[in-house]
């Protein structure tokens, strides 16, 4: 099945 | 110190009704080039990522950038008071621990102030880098805020895949499945209405319909949503503030394991 992402896993700390 | 006029104050209060489900404390960042505000839901799946420009205001002066924490719930509050067509001027000092917010009537017979607390906020700023979307949708916003609430009594998911022959949402329950595919329309006789769809590559993405419905709170603000896709990333769901800023929401697809 498909797992919900953190959006921190695509923007990291700016 | 900060003094902000800002003439369609009714703009203020569509931002906040649009993100204060979502996020429930936030800082408002003020600098030379406006109010901008960046804050993630409290589950860490979606950004909300605001800007509204210095030139928006009618008297706009910011000698120190600040960073302006408050609870959502209680700014949402304090600008239900102020009428639809009031004009708007928000107020700080550097170093305060308070922002004014001044309503004034159109025809200047009625004048209300609100003090309202501010608070220190942790918040982790992301870089949002720039993307080259594989696709561009932009449609009524109306149609997205239907689409989300149709499908949303259906399933949890929806799958949102753009083709050449258009972009299809596709979602499943226990009731069945369903799908709305809207195509380009770009001949509609009223601008509100057509639908411009820019296709690099064909994608298709998988997300929470909770989310996507949440963000259909800004309808109020803009005719048009764009909704901009590429492959593994998240999605953004662009509102216009006219040509004042913008409001962008971002969410994390839902990915195999």
């Amino acid at each position: 099945g498909k797992g919900q992402r953190n959006i921190m896993s695509f923007f990291g700390k700016g | 110190m900060l003094e902000a006029r800002l003439v369609q104050g009714g703009m203020l209060k569509k931002v906040v009704d649009a993100v204060k489900d979502l996020v429930t404390e936030a800082n408002i960042d003020v600098s030379s080039s406006g109010f901008q505000l960046q804050a993630m839901d409290t589950s860490h799946v979606s950004l909300i990522a605001m800007h509204l420009r210095s030139d928006a205001f009618e008297h706009f002066r910011c000698d120190r950038a600040m960073s302006m924490g408050m609870s959502l719930a209680n700014l949402a509050k304090v600008l239900k008071c102020a009428g639809n067509d009031d004009i708007v001027t928000l107020k700080a000092n550097d170093d305060g621990d308070t922002v004014t917010f001044m309503f004034e009537s159109p025809k200047e017979d009625r004048v209300s102030d609100f003090e309202l607390k501010l608070m220190d906020i942790d918040s982790e700023h992301l870089g949002i880098p720039d993307t080259d979307y594989c696709a561009t949708v932009t449609m009524p916003s109306g149609e997205y805020a239907r689409i989300c609430k149709d499908l949303s009594s259906i399933g949890d998911t929806v799958v949102i895949s753009a083709t050449k022959d258009g972009v299809k949402f596709t979602t499943s329950g226990d009731v069945g499945t369903a799908n709305v595919t809207v195509r380009q329309n770009t001949t509609a006789d009223k601008k509100e209405d057509q639908t411009i769809i820019d296709l690099k590559e064909p994608v298709a993405l998988t997300f929470a319909l909770r989310y996507l419905t949440s963000f259909a709170k800004a309808t109020p603000l803009a005719t048009h949503v764009t909704l901009s896709m590429t492959r593994e990333l998240p999605v953004m769901v662009e509102y216009a503030i006219q040509d004042m800023g913008f409001l962008r929401f971002y969410l994390a697809p839902k990915i195999e394991d």
